[in-house]
């Protein structure tokens, strides 16, 4: 993270806001929670407080503008530069500028007025920005859950510089961002995408392409906006081209960019018992046409091509893996072998010798 | 699924790049006198910086991912202080 100095910040803790107009892409009671909702962001985790007034000079100005609005920093035009603010100080210091040709939604739809609000406010306090990709201060828009939204531990430590911890006798954490060599990376799940491997981790995925050298890390949203963190288990169906999704006792489908229509579903029209409340892994045997999915102890097997459960299961997985550890995370058919990912660690399985082949670090994928 | 641009930066993407470097990393906008510098090239050090910052590949051209990584929408705070 990167901020002002500390003689630059606010020298108080109780600040002032006013919203000089409101764009009229949203409701004014919607724009109104969504400000006092990124204001709340930042004064969970301080002593700051943040009062809205009507009739007089604030603190932190919020106004909305299309093109030149008098400030010697011009808006563009819808995309590009989405908002900005001004440092702490007198004045212009702490207003926060959002550029009226944005179309602003209370969604996943772009833009979120709240997430860019949480932004400009983290200026408005004096933070610049950061380059951790999964932080709030990142300088591109990111497109995440805005009902998930949880600031993240770079932002809390930045603004914590500024201003101290909140009074709570719980201190409040935040999400890290995940790194390529991170050996104690533990994925949701695992899965193939058109020819490319995708690892999916709490609100992130990383994107590795057989010919890159290094994966790429993205938000899950920035593909799927109605996708949620934190999934329990994807797999491919390549002979459908869809991507089967599940987090609890939902499932939904994916069809490259797209999230089909009719999901999510719930997993009992696969024939799960209503005994099973989530599924811990999900993995296509192309040759076999079959899927498992693995819940516990226990895996089932399921029929592509019937569309339907086989006969004989729930079976136990040392069994029939023998070797491999029950509750598995995540697991991935990729080129003939058959990856376990089980916590920090994946096992590489032949499926003819039913033997383990190599035991790796589950992060041995993303090119560290 | 998306797949990376292969496209060769036009003149297009180069007058963007100016644009945002001035915007986002000072080009050009340093105040004072300059002292001379052996290869002096303003634009592949802030392109540099750009790329530093966002954890691209450090190589002073403008290629494909940098110029995608221009083009997100994005805050129109500098990236580097004043």
């Amino acid at each position: 993270y990167s901020t002002v100095p500390k003689s630059s910040a606010w020298q108080k803790t109780d600040l002032t806001y006013r919203i000089i107009n409101f764009t009229p892409d949203l409701p004014q009671a919607d724009v109104e929670a969504a400000i006092q909702r990124a204001f709340k962001v930042w004064s969970d985790v301080t002593p700051l407080t943040f009062t809205r007034i009507y009739n007089e000079v604030s603190d932190i100005e919020i106004s909305f503008s299309a093109g030149d609005h008098k400030d010697n920093s011009p808006f563009d035009g819808p995309g590009g530069i989405l908002a900005h603010a001004f440092q702490p100080g007198n004045g212009i210091g702490g207003d926060a500028h959002f550029d009226e040709d944005e179309s602003w939604t209370k969604t996943s739809q772009l833009y979120n007025l709240f997430l860019v609000a949480a932004h400009e406010f983290g200026h408005s306090l004096g933070l610049s920005h950061s380059t951790d990709p999964g932080a709030l201060m990142y300088p591109s828009y990111s497109s995440t859950d805005p009902n998930a939204f949880q600031l993240p531990q770079d932002d809390i430590n930045a603004i914590q510089y500024l201003y101290g911890k909140s009074s709570n006798p719980v201190q409040p954490t935040g999400p890290t961002t995940p790194t390529i060599c991170d050996p104690n990376v533990v994925f949701d799940a695992v899965t193939t995408l058109r020819g490319e491997l995708i690892f999916f981790l709490n609100r992130f995925i990383w994107r590795k392409h057989p010919q890159a050298s290094e994966a790429e890390l993205m938000f899950v949203q920035t593909f799927w906006p109605s996708l949620p963190n934190d999934i329990d288990a994807a797999y491919e169906n390549p002979i459908t081209e869809q991507i089967l999704v599940f987090k609890g006792a939902k499932y939904t489908a994916l069809n490259g960019f797209d999230v089909l229509p009719g999901y999510p579903r719930n997993i009992y029209s696969l024939g799960f018992p209503k005994t099973v409340k989530r599924i811990d892994a999900a993995v296509h045997i192309e040759h076999l046409a079959k899927t498992y999915f693995f819940v516990a102890n226990k895996y089932w097997s399921y029929d592509e091509d019937k569309q339907q459960m086989d006969k004989g299961f729930p079976k136990l997985i040392r069994d029939d893996f023998p070797g491999i550890p029950e509750k598995i995370n995540a697991a991935l058919y990729y080129r003939g072998r058959l990856y376990f990912f089980i916590g920090r660690v994946q096992f590489e399985y032949n499926l003819n010798t039913k033997k383990i082949v190599q035991v790796l670090r589950s992060n041995s994928w993303l090119g560290c | 699924f998306p797949t990376d641009k292969q496209d060769a930066p036009t003149g297009t993407s180069e007058e963007m790049a100016e644009n945002y470097l001035k915007k986002f990393y000072s080009l050009g906008t340093e105040g004072g006198p300059v002292g001379r510098k052996k290869n002096n090239r303003p634009f592949t050090e802030k392109l540099q910086q750009m790329q530093k910052f966002f954890g691209l590949k450090v190589t002073g051209i403008l290629d494909s991912k940098t110029i995608e990584v221009m083009q997100k929408p994005r805050c129109g705070v500098y990236d580097v202080g004043q």
